[in-house]
């Protein structure tokens, strides 16, 4: 069994746990500093009254961003990789058994800031977004397809800054669909609260 | 021999052949769209007069970033790993073959846009600058030591968009030379010019 089916297979098996416990789980993946961390803030502030969510961090080292989601009165878990540059079925798991499952309906779930290599391994996640940022230029979506081909949202964040950039976020929108007919775009803005409520409705949620 | 230690190996290798023909590497990594390529370019139309200058791109499947330095005028050579989310030595031998060596003085190689793995799959490049911009937010120096203990010089891009983001450059200096204080830092701006002598000279060019 190669390492990639291994974790295909414990990757099931954590999805099945979360279904009998009756937990809907959305993964974010995205680059560095593309917004996912504000995207998840602005989410739970729209969302705690309405489900009982849960966090689950992916850095190397830090707990920078458990920290910062813990602040609005979630519980949330950080998973350190060391130098792995993508989280893994397995390491996720680890985190499924330190949250009470049954106290949870919502569970956001941030990969580690990289748009190649969490596509290869996934966790169990229910839905699959995929977040960037107008502020890397405009040929992040073409030089990813297999990140966008696996993913069922796609944000296009920080769009309050695409006219300084020069960037036109809709192009990026028919970049994705251009890679992947069936994905939903989302064009947000956390700092004027702009296409947070499309991402909800996006998510299902 | 491990996948580590081959590349190692050939890097080393790669390294040895470059001296032989007079050739300086200055090798870029750098999150996605921090502004790898427009420094570049910003380098080469400033020193092509003094240097023979050569360019090779790392990419998953496009030419994007080949294409556009290769308008400046300079032989270019695009690699694409496929998948793989580094380049490496053996990838990175095969463009050396690729180009006149003889005809090379300095050569700009651009890793592929991610902060992680291009620390642990060293080219056999005789400088190695990480690139960071400051509209990533004010963590991602904090969150990936090993890349930032690994380079010659650290740039900060993007600086006139640093008071929008609310982010401070200087804060982002003093979190790399906290983890690597040999590491020299550059604050640039390819819009307006900021620093770009600075990077020239701290690169000893
Ligand atoms: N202008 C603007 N800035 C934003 C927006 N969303 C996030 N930011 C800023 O972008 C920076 C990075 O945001 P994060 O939420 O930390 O991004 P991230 O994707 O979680 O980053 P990593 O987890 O470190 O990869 C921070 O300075 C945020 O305040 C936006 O819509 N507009
Ligand atoms: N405002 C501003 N934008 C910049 C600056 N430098 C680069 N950009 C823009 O940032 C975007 C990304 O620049 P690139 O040079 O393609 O970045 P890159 O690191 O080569 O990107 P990848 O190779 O795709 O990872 C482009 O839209 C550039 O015009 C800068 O100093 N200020
Ligand atoms: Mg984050
Ligand atoms: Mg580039
Ligand atoms: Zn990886
Ligand atoms: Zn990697």
């Amino acid at each position: 069994e190669s390492l990639l089916e291994v974790n295909r297979r414990i990757a099931e098996e954590n999805r099945r746990l979360l279904d009998e416990r009756g937990v809907y789980v959305v993964e974010f993946m995205g680059s560095i500093g593309s917004g996912k961390t504000s995207l998840i803030e602005a989410l739970v502030e729209k969302l705690k009254e309405r489900y009982r969510i849960g966090y689950v961090a992916g850095d190397l080292t830090t707990t920078i961003d458990a920290d910062r989601v813990g602040r609005h009165g979630v519980p949330v878990v950080q998973l350190n990789t060391g130098r792995e540059c993508h989280l893994d079925a397995n390491l996720f798991r680890k985190a499924l058994y330190q949250l009470d499952l049954n106290g949870i309906d919502l569970l956001l779930v941030e990969n580690v800031g990289n748009l190649i290599c969490p596509a290869d391994f996934p966790l169990g996640s229910h839905r699959k977004v995929v977040v960037v940022s107008v502020t890397e230029g405009e040929h992040m979506v073409r030089k990813h397809p297999i990140i966008f081909k696996e993913a069922d949202v796609a944000v296009i964040n920080k769009v309050d800054l695409a006219e300084e950039m020069g960037v036109s976020p809709s192009s990026l929108e028919r970049d994705a669909k251009e890679l992947n007919p069936r994905i939903k775009v989302v064009k947000t803005s956390v700092k004027t609260g702009d296409g947070i409520d499309e991402l909800v409705e996006a998510l299902g949620l």
